[in-house]
Parts: structure tokens; sequence; C-alpha cells
């Protein structure tokens, strides 16, 4: 049961958008599927319409449970779970006290492992787990880089998205030489992908010289359905499952069920 | 002469395509301008042209060397200050080893402050300065909110840009409150603004109602050309100025010069 990152510390590049209806995808074929929020912003638990004023745990008290005592991998991520979301679909909710979590880890040994501890606890209840990244390079990313087997990288076609894949791909190579041996990027996808503008055409001609055939064959449309569905709470994928995004999505479900 | 963040912790929202364009644009109505990268991605410097394998110093240099010792901010700011990058627009460069300053800071005395002390050293040879930040609000940004006299809040017209800035606002206030009294939002500016769709004009009013009087008049449409331009190393506002996109900035210019 792989666990996957999906991560670039490039803002705004289709993260959340890839891990929701990704995540809502797969659980939708039968899978059994978990998604971590690990965004203060907690875009995904919005995203899947849990209302942030009444999640009884999130990440951070997984967090800060783990700082005290390591025994309490187990209850600690029970607590935080949020079961059937969505048929087959268990989230763990961020909320903004996240953002407090880097202060905490700082002071604690093994800083970069906890999100590890906490999933291994509960890896083998599913056949997924997808793990929403936020946009940077700190504490927060690096446990998800160190907890994952695999990276799935959104990658927006423009020039400054470009630019941040060498800083992402030296701290990869960091965190696998130092943590985590398995960690590899699985698969780059490339998102709101306009194949009437040139410039699209140039940074997807880069990505897949550097990336070969890690770049996903499917290219994720720039869609307004998929802007849209965040306000209803629920994932585009069942929203409006006849858009051009949801069907981009579909594809990708297959591809990465295929693997 | 203001110092002007530009800030929100969303990622891809437009924060370095305004700061870019406005700094571009106020160069060229003559008004003298300083604009620091505070992103470890270093868009901005990309931005504007410079190479960043060949600066001498950036703001990582300069947060170290404070750290070092606090007398040293007018020569080290002088290090890295690159004059005319365009008539009458200097730039501190940003590089990947910027995301190095938050260790440096967290380990210092008075390590929100930073960034206002080596900006105290040079104000008076600007009419204006503009700090890019980051998607995060961690030390980087809060040094940018210390140093800061307004902040101008780009906002993406999408649901996920709106959830954001309760926690913006939050920090902003916690910023004024203990480091930074004179803080205050001076304008919010809608950017890749589509008035065909639905969702931007929802958005767009709930923006409005929240910000009132701050919400610029200007709407910045999404315009091929503002991304196209980086892959340059100018400005859209000099290289298609006759585009959409450089026109909606140059608006902004004379909006915020008639201030
Ligand atoms: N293919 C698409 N077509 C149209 N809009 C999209 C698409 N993918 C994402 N979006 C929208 O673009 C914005 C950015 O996407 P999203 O929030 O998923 O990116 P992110 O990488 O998670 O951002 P952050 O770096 O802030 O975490 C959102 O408002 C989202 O609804
Ligand atoms: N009005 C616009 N129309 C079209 N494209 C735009 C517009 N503004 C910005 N862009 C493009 O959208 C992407 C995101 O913009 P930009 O990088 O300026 O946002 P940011 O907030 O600085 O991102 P980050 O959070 O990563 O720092 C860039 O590729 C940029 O070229
Ligand atoms: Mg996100
Ligand atoms: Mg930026």
């Amino acid at each position: 049961m792989p666990v996957w990152g999906v991560v670039n510390q490039k803002g705004g590049v289709g993260k959340t958008t890839t891990a929701v209806n990704l995540a809502a995808g797969l659980a939708n074929s039968g899978q059994r599927v978990l998604l971590v929020d690990s965004d203060p912003q907690g875009n995904a638990t919005t995203g899947l319409g849990i209302q942030k004023r009444s999640v009884a745990a999130t990440l951070f008290d997984v967090y800060a449970d783990l700082a005290d005592d390591p025994d309490l991998a187990e209850t600690s991520l029970d607590k935080a779970l949020i079961r059937e979301v969505a048929p087959g679909l268990d989230v763990v909710p961020a909320t903004l006290d996240l953002a407090g979590a880097e202060p905490v880890l700082l002071g604690a040994v093994g800083k970069e492992t906890f999100l590890r501890e906490a999933l291994a606890a509960v890896r083998h209840q599913y056949d997924w787990i997808l793990i929403d990244a936020p946009p940077s390079l700190g504490l927060l990313t690096v446990n998800i880089l160190a907890a994952s087997d695999g990276l799935l990288v959104p990658m927006q076609c423009e020039f400054y998205a470009l630019e941040g894949l060498s800083q992402l791909l030296k701290t990869v190579d960091i965190v696998r030489k130092r943590i985590n041996p398995d960690l590899r990027v699985e698969k780059v996808i490339l998102t709101m992908y306009d194949s009437r503008n040139r410039l699209t055409q140039q940074v997807a001609d880069e990505v897949s010289e550097y990336f070969q055939d890690k770049v996903s064959t499917v290219r994720i449309p720039r869609n307004v359905r998929l802007s849209e569905a965040p306000g209803h709470g629920e994932p585009a994928m069942s929203l409006f499952p006849d858009s051009k995004g949801a069907a981009a999505y579909r594809e990708l479900v297959q591809e990465v069920l295929a693997r």
C-alpha cells in the first residue's frame, strides 16, 4: 500500500486539487484511501466538505502528542481520523493550528520522522495513502518526504513553476540519502494545461526531457469546474463528473491503478 | 517613502507578478524603487533578468551578517544591492540559500526585525520599497510584516484563496500588536480576474465586503503575456507594453501614486 506525497513548493500549481480528486477517484474505484492534509491552510479538508470548526483533532494534535510520547502514534492518529468522508475515503484534517507544528517539531528528537511513525500505525488499513503538502520545503514537507514511498509532483506549465524544480529535487535527494532510501519521484502531472498556449508546450517539453517516462501521459486541462467544486465541499470528480477536469482525473486514476 | 510587503500565504496568487510589474511601473514613472526578493524560489530575481549564478550577495547574506553583528546592516545590504536593474530600479536578489535563513534567524535575538534593521540603513535612498513574500507565514514573512508600513495583498478570485485570508489577517494583527504598530493592509488587488466566470464575481464580492475601500478598483485580468514575460527576464510592463496585463498594472501604478 503505497504512501504518496503530493509535493511542489511552488505555490498554486494544483497540489490540493490533484490530491483531493485522485483520492476521491481511487476511493470511487473501490480502493481504501487515506488522505492526510498537511497544509495549515487546510484546503484539502475544506475541499472535501469537512467543517473545520467541528473536527475533534487534526494533524497538529498528532504531532503534539508524538512530541510528548512516541507510543501515542496509534491512539493519536485514531482520534484525528475522520472515517468515510466519502465511501472508502478517510481523512486526517488540518486547520490553522498546524502552522504551530514547526516549532513543536524543531525541539523534538527525530523531528523529521513523526509523520512516518504516525502512519506506520495505520498503513495496513489502506490501499493508498496520499498526503497534500504546503507550498514550502520546511519541516512539514520534510516529514512528508520521510513518510512517503513515492512522490506525485503537480507541475503547472509556466516558467516560474519550472524554476523551483531543482530546489525540490535537491531536497528530495538529501532526504533519500539521510532518512528515506526508498524515496523517489513516481509521477509528474502537468496541470492547468492549455494546448493553445506556446509557453505550455515549451514547459511541457522541458519537463518531459528532465523526467522522461515519469511524466504522466494525462494532461489536466484548465477547467473552471475544478475551481468551482471546492466552494461546494465536494471533489469535481463526484460533483461535476461530466466535466473535462473530472474526466482527466479519472484517466489519472486509471493510470495510477495500472502502475 | 513607503515600504510595502506583497504578501499572501496562499500559493500562486500573483505576488511575484504584482511585485515585479508594480516595481517596474513605479520606476518607469520616475520613482526610485527598491525591490527585495524574500522568496527562496527567487522568482522576482529571475523575472527581472538577474542571473542567480552571478550575484555577489543575496538577502540570505544580509541575514547571516546581521546574526553576527547588528552594525553590519548598511555594508551588508550595500553588498547585496544590484543597482539599476532597470532605470530607477534596484533589487536585493534571492537564491535557494535563503531557505537556510529561518534556522539562522531562529537562534538570533530580535529574529523578527532583521529585515527592518537592514532596510533602515537604505530607506532614505528610495521613494518606494517593495518586498516579494514567499507562500508561507514563517519567519521570512514575519520579517516582512515587521519591516513594512503597508501591505499589498494580491487575491486570486478563487474559493481556496479566500480561505487563507483569516490566517493572514490573524498574523498581521499579532505583528501589529507586538512588533509593528503602524502595520496595515493598504490595498487588496484582485488578480487573474475573469469577468465571465461566476466564481470570480462571487469571490470579488466577498473580498469587497471584507476590505471595503482597500480593494483596488483595478482588476488584473488573466493575460498570457504576464506569464510569458518571466521567461524573457523582463517585466511584462516593459516587454509587452500593449498587453492587457501591462495596461492593468499601469493603472495600478497610477492608483498607487495618487494615494
Ligand atoms: N486544472 C485546473 N483548472 C482550473 N483551476 C484549477 C485547476 N487546478 C487547480 N485549480 C485552481 O487553481 C487554484 C490553485 O490550485 P490548488 O489550490 O489546488 O494549488 P496548490 O498547489 O494546492 O496551492 P498551494 O500552493 O497554495 O497549496 C485553486 O483555486 C484551484 O481551484
Ligand atoms: N494575471 C495573470 N494572468 C496570467 N498568468 C498570471 C497572472 N498573474 C500571474 N500569472 C502566472 O501565474 C503563476 C503564479 O503567479 P506568481 O508566481 O506571480 O504567484 P505567486 O503568488 O508569487 O506564487 P508563489 O506563491 O509561488 O510565490 C505564474 O506562472 C505567473 O506567471
Ligand atoms: Mg494546496
Ligand atoms: Mg512568488
